[in-house]
């Protein structure tokens, strides 16, 4: 479903060249749990964005379902991204100006869901993240964990076929960070691809398989497969 | 030397009040290594935001080395700010246009160090963060854990009398993570107040003293004292 072949992804900031992506090849099956751990800077939210179709390779090839994304113009990958992608974002990235309830329901609007559904959907979505009492509430509103757990149910309310989680209970006490990991690994059940950055080894070693980054390179891959 | 006073903080969204803060009484002696944890949206970052002077209480007050801050103005709470107060920020807060270097460089020109001794110093911190790679990256070209440290660094450069550190390690690495925590110890053993939120029950047991917060009061204080 994902197969990524020699990625390669550098930045270049003045004379020097960053390789943040350093010819990282993987396959991960549909439905799949992996975790990707590894020191800060080692290219682990680079490689979500390039899953993400958020940042394009500068070498390798990356299929999506047996489709070369790395053809494909930019509107085509957002429309992709949109119809089949759920990213939770290491800051968040919510819409500053929306209230929560607007947040999460921004995808449902891309999508062309009626009004009435909308307003049920994002309801249950608030709920299950026990955010009910601060769905008007904006951003500069709610506390970090407040927000991460917005940037959460806005990323899920589709159901896309993959979700990509970048450090998704960061900003979250323990409890709430489980009530969190429950609703992602019941989606991972249902058959969703569950791709999940974390620092945090009790939370690597719930995934099915895991990989190890260091400096921009899969050092480790290991778990059922 | 940190006394709050039946300190209440509300917040009103639309109809509806928030009580981020609700009649908090502490004493904090100075030297002391805090620990405050708690839920998600229980007023741990609204209750260093009051202590960092940089948001004001609607009742109570707030004794910073037995003067009553909450009878100063905004400017002299500014010119307190700065002098005393070192704040790593929940979520950072860097100048974006400036690089790790001018960032970390900034409380040293606001306090009129000369620019040899500043080159120095930045150098110093940045290197002790384990960022000298990244000194001329700006915040947008460095990963979350990596703009984590520049605003611990510049927190810490002018060793104030008193650290605000809210969620320190959040985006870290555990590596990464026990470095800052032994730098921000190590200058607690000078003599520095250090008060840390923390998600962490691993990190608050290193603290001499515990708070625990729910829904905006202080539930537990536990720790030598
Ligand atoms: N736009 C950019 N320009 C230049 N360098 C960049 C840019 N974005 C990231 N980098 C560098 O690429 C490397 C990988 O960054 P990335 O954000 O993927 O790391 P990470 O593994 O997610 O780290 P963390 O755990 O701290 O979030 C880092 O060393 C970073 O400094
Ligand atoms: N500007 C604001 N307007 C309205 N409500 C606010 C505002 N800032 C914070 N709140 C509310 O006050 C409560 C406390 O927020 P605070 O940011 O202090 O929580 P926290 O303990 O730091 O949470 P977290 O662990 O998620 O960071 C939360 O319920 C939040 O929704
Ligand atoms: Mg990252
Ligand atoms: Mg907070």
């Amino acid at each position: 479903m994902i197969r990524l072949n020699e990625i390669s992804r550098v930045f270049t900031v003045g004379e020097e060249d960053v390789h943040a992506l350093d010819r990282v090849t993987i396959d991960i099956a549909p439905g799949e749990y992996l975790a990707i751990m590894g020191p800060s800077g080692s290219g682990k939210s680079t490689l979500l964005n390039v899953i993400g179709l958020l940042d394009r390779p500068d070498y390798g090839e990356y299929y999506l379902d047996n489709v070369n994304t790395t053809e494909l113009d930019d509107d085509r990958q957002a429309f992709i991204r949109r119809h089949r992608i759920g990213f939770v974002f290491q800051f968040f990235h919510l819409v500053p100006r929306l209230t929560a309830t607007q947040n999460v329901e921004l995808p449902l609007i891309l999508a062309g869901v009626t009004p009435k559904e909308r307003k049920e959907r994002v309801k249950k979505a608030l709920a299950s993240m026990e955010l009910t009492n601060r769905s008007d509430h904006r951003p500069d509103q709610l506390s970090g964990g407040q927000r991460q757990r917005v940037a959460i149910a806005r990323a899920i309310i589709m159901e896309p076929g993959v979700i990509l989680a970048d450090e998704p209970t960061g900003n979250l006490d323990r409890t709430s960070g489980m009530e969190v990991m429950n609703i992602l690994e019941g989606l991972n059940r249902k058959g969703i691809t569950l791709i999940m950055v974390t620092h945090d080894p009790g939370l690597s070693k719930r995934a099915g398989r895991r990989i190890q980054m260091t400096d921009g390179r899969v050092s480790e891959d290991t778990g059922l497969r």
